[in-house]
């Protein structure tokens, strides 16, 4: 509810996300005049701290993998 | 090979679903992966069960994160049966596993290919109307705010934290880009979709490349 402790961190955290916004939008624009650009902003996400964000989406780990190469494609083909 | 492809054409991809506040996109991509091979060789598209994955597949850890390569891996070595997700479906918490017979109705894989095409985006082009939606592990801090449009900064590679599906590519434009299918639901992005620049690995889009067979 407005005013509890928990609104005030929320809005707090959303302040500095569509600062962030404005800076990566401005970034785009400014700096690289490319057609098609991403656009950033408000959606679904933009109450929540990028490191709160981060431990609850982002739960991919990378795993190091060969190149693939011609040999690879080759490789296929034996018995 | 065309200047743009993209496998929801042929109808053979599942909708955008939405992993909650679960970290499990590495069971969304490869399950989604494998139904779009299902359907590829004739079957019915189906959505399949990613809880089953996110349960099963002990090298992983459920919802707090896992790697498609290591669902693959099991999903290969086991043979587990992939089952419909009406089945076993999904709620957005790592449970137990559920086993189900070899007799039970499912899917399971004939094996799998996993590569890096870092510096060689034009073979994996070629590998995904070879092969069909691919799974990829991307770096998709910023992906936080993305709206629209085609990602071509604010982006790192070899520092890779989800996965998600290349579904198809559009060359035709200025900026040729990835049409890359995330897990956040419909809202988030272009329907769900997300675009990436083709070409400059951005984001590692190429770095972790995998596709299961069927």
């Amino acid at each position: 509810s407005a005013g509890s402790l928990q609104f005030i961190h929320k809005y707090h955290v959303f302040q500095q996300n569509v600062q962030r916004h404005e800076t990566m939008n401005l970034f785009s624009s400014n700096f690289w005049n490319e057609s098609g650009s991403a656009v950033y902003g408000i959606n679904q996400f933009s109450d929540m701290s990028p490191e709160v964000f981060r431990a609850t989406y982002l739960g991919s780990r990378s795993v190091q993998l060969p190149k693939y190469t011609l040999f690879s494609k080759n490789a296929k083909k034996l018995p | 090979l065309p200047p743009k492809f993209d496998w929801r054409d042929k109808n053979v991809v599942t909708p955008v679903r939405n992993q909650e506040s679960c970290g499990g996109c590495w069971a969304f991509s490869v399950v989604e992966s494998i139904e779009s091979s299902c359907a590829i060789k004739g079957r019915q598209l189906e959505l399949l069960s990613a809880q089953e994955v996110i349960d099963c597949s002990y090298r992983d850890a459920g919802c707090k994160g896992g790697s498609p390569i290591n669902a693959l891996i099991w999903l290969n070595q086991s043979k587990a049966k992939l089952v419909k997700e009406s089945v076993y479906p999904f709620n957005a918490k790592t449970g137990l596993c559920r086993y189900f017979s070899r007799s039970a109705l499912g899917v399971s894989i004939t094996g799998f290919k996993a590569y890096s095409f870092r510096y060689n985006e034009d073979v994996m082009m070629e590998k995904l109307l070879e092969w069909g939606p691919l799974v990829a592990v991307v770096d998709a801090v910023s992906w936080q705010d993305y709206l629209g449009g085609i990602i071509q900064h604010h982006c790192s590679q070899g520092q890779s934290n989800h996965a998600v599906v290349i579904t198809g590519y559009d060359a035709t434009g200025d900026t040729p880009y990835w049409i890359v299918r995330n897990s956040w639901g419909t809202k988030w992005g272009v329907d769900g979709y997300v675009y990436i620049k083709m070409g400059k690995n951005v984001c590692g889009i190429a770095d972790s490349v995998a596709v299961a067979f069927v």
